[in-house]
């Protein structure tokens, strides 16, 4: 799975998901990439999220728009809601995966709970930084 | 104002043990290829979802990541492909779920956002619908990959009682994303 999110010039937010899927796939089985709100959400007035892992749990906990909604609700900084959702929430059921999440101050949050995952981010620095590991 | 661009490439049981130095370097090459040619895109005013689409699309198009070329096999031996984009500005969204011929599946999903007035589109009517709207086909076998397919005919025999467990522990293995299986 592979995903994005930006915030541009204007101050909009995006973000967008794709995947193939899980191997040795099955009856026609949709993980959360493709579920607005559980592997993929924006809103200029919370966060952009895109999600990656065992979509079954993404999917059961809404995972993308819960990030949004605790910002939105109680108030949450967009890492405090991010690393709650996929370091509790989500680890407490075994979920296995990582998200990452932007706010439209450009505040970037990327938690994971499996060993590791590929991502990076570019901003006014000028230079992609890029991790892979824990 | 600030511009920023961040992305993923999949999570899972990626570690240096399973993990070679040349492997890595490339992987590296490729995020950051991602992210610059997204981020070029916020740098001379273009907008967020612009800058998704063209990062998203470096990534779709290279084996090393499952999505597009280079995605994980169904039990049927076939790539079936989802993706979903949404704009924070309107709350407009759009997605495509078990799709086979689209090459692009992150524009057939944007497709959907702003030249339908659905949401989500699966099989054979996304295809129908991406035809219509001019986006690039391809055969299945454009998204094969022999990595993957190897993957999941281990995978299979490992089901059949034919492959030890310890298969499982192979580096190549490694790349699974997080070890979800069908």
């Amino acid at each position: 799975t592979v995903g994005a999110i930006a915030l541009d010039s204007q101050g909009n937010l995006a973000a967008g998901t794709s995947t193939g899927g899980m191997t040795n796939k099955r009856w026609g089985r949709v993980g959360d990439s493709p579920i607005i709100g559980a592997g993929t959400y924006a809103s200029n007035q919370s966060c952009a999220v895109s999600a990656t892992g065992h979509g079954e749990f993404f999917i059961r906990n809404v995972v993308a728009y819960d990030v949004a909604a605790r910002m939105k609700y109680q108030g949450l900084s967009l890492q405090q809601a991010a690393e709650e959702v996929v370091m509790k929430t989500l680890k407490e059921q075994g979920g296995e995966g990582g998200i990452i999440a932007l706010d439209n101050k450009g505040n970037i949050a990327m938690p994971f709970n499996t060993p590791g995952m590929y991502r990076g981010y570019m901003n006014q620095k000028g230079k992609p930084q890029v991790f892979i590991f824990q | 104002n600030k511009v920023v661009l961040v992305i993923h490439g999949g999570a899972g049981t990626i570690t240096p043990e399973n993990m070679t130095p040349e492997l890595e370097r490339v992987y590296r090459q490729k995020l950051s290829e991602a992210l610059e040619k997204g981020y070029a895109v916020l740098e001379r005013g273009g907008t967020s979802l612009q800058a998704i689409t063209t990062a998203i699309q470096i990534m779709e198009e290279s084996p090393l990541f499952n999505a597009g070329k280079g995605a994980v096999f169904t039990s049927e031996g076939r790539n079936e492909l989802d993706a979903s984009i949404m704009d924070g500005k309107t709350g407009q969204a759009g997605a495509v779920a078990g799709v086979t011929t689209i090459k692009s599946p992150i524009l057939a999903a944007q497709a959907v956002m702003q030249k339908s007035p659905h949401v989500m589109l699966s099989g054979t009517g996304a295809e129908e619908f991406a035809k219509e709207q001019g986006l690039e086909q391809v055969e299945n076998s454009y998204f094969f990959d022999q990595r993957r397919h190897d993957q999941l005919k281990r995978l299979q025999q490992l089901e059949q009682g034919k492959d030890k467990e310890g298969s499982l522990k192979d580096p190549e293995w490694g790349l699974f994303e997080g070890k979800k299986f069908g």
